[in-house]
């Protein structure tokens, strides 16, 4: 699933911005 | 009383539009001149449009996610599915803050917008409708901003959404979010607003009509026609 949204899972990963 | 303090801080560091600006800018509709220029516009650049205004109120949501207590600690794989399956439906909650009832009109790209300013979206145009009658519902329940906080993390929040591989974990962090909205409920003596809430299937159902519309634009345009959209957009509903 991390792999066919690697968008949201950037977003995910990304400190609170 | 600390994850009701969570959920609030959350909602407010990661709100798109201040409560206060929408209301005070709520009689600033687009003009005549405004709403045939919209019209004009092709059914592809409009599609664009909307799509674009969507991705920016999903990065908000992300947000938002990312910062309720017990989020993170789920599995990748159950952030994504939870994303995926109730953005967009937290998008339509959030709405309602920003959907005059009064004149039917909602806050869009500066100003406040009528059904018929999206009539360029073609056979969209019946989404449209069914969207504007769903934030006029809700906005007649006369939500305050910590119920609407609650209500977006409870949407999110959804040990019932397929493909989770760890439903428990999402249905005790669920548990706790009604626990504390429930608590909210019982001070602000709103307990009355758990009954006259829309069923949980309308949103699913707005969100379906969404994607199916999508899919029919779709089929009547070459597949480049997506490639303007914003890729989060794509990635979730293409």
């Amino acid at each position: 699933l991390q792999e066919k949204h690697r968008i949201l899972h950037k977003l995910l990963q990304n400190g609170n911005s | 009383e600390q994850l009701t303090q969570n959920v609030l801080k959350s909602y407010h560091e990661t709100c798109q539009l201040r409560a206060e600006d929408l209301q005070r800018r709520r009689w600033d509709t687009f003009s005549r001149e405004e709403i045939c220029a919209y019209q004009k516009k092709s059914m592809e650049e409009m599609w664009q449009r909307c799509a674009g205004r969507i991705t920016e109120a999903i990065q908000h949501v992300v947000e938002f996610a990312k910062r309720l207590h017990g989020f993170m600690e789920l599995c990748q794989n159950d952030q994504i599915v939870l994303l995926k399956a109730g953005a967009m439906e937290v998008v339509l909650v959030h709405m309602c803050r920003a959907f005059n009832a009064d004149n039917r009109t909602v806050f869009f790209e500066g100003k406040y917008a009528s059904a018929e300013l999206f009539r360029s979206l073609g056979r969209a145009e019946d989404l449209i409708g069914s969207i504007f009658d769903f934030a006029q519902s809700l906005c007649a329940l006369q939500c305050s901003e910590p119920e609407v906080a609650f209500l977006s993390a409870l949407v999110l929040v959804n040990a019932s959404r397929p493909w989770l591989q760890e439903p428990v974990k999402v249905s005790r962090l669920r548990r706790r979010l009604e626990l504390g909205f429930q608590l909210l409920l019982r001070r602000t003596r709103r307990e009355g607003l758990l009954d006259r809430l829309p069923p949980q299937g309308r949103l699913r159902a707005l969100c379906s009509q969404h994607v199916e519309q999508l899919q029919a634009l779709r089929r009547r345009h070459p597949p480049a026609l997506l490639d303007a959209f914003p890729p989060l957009y794509r990635e979730l509903f293409a």
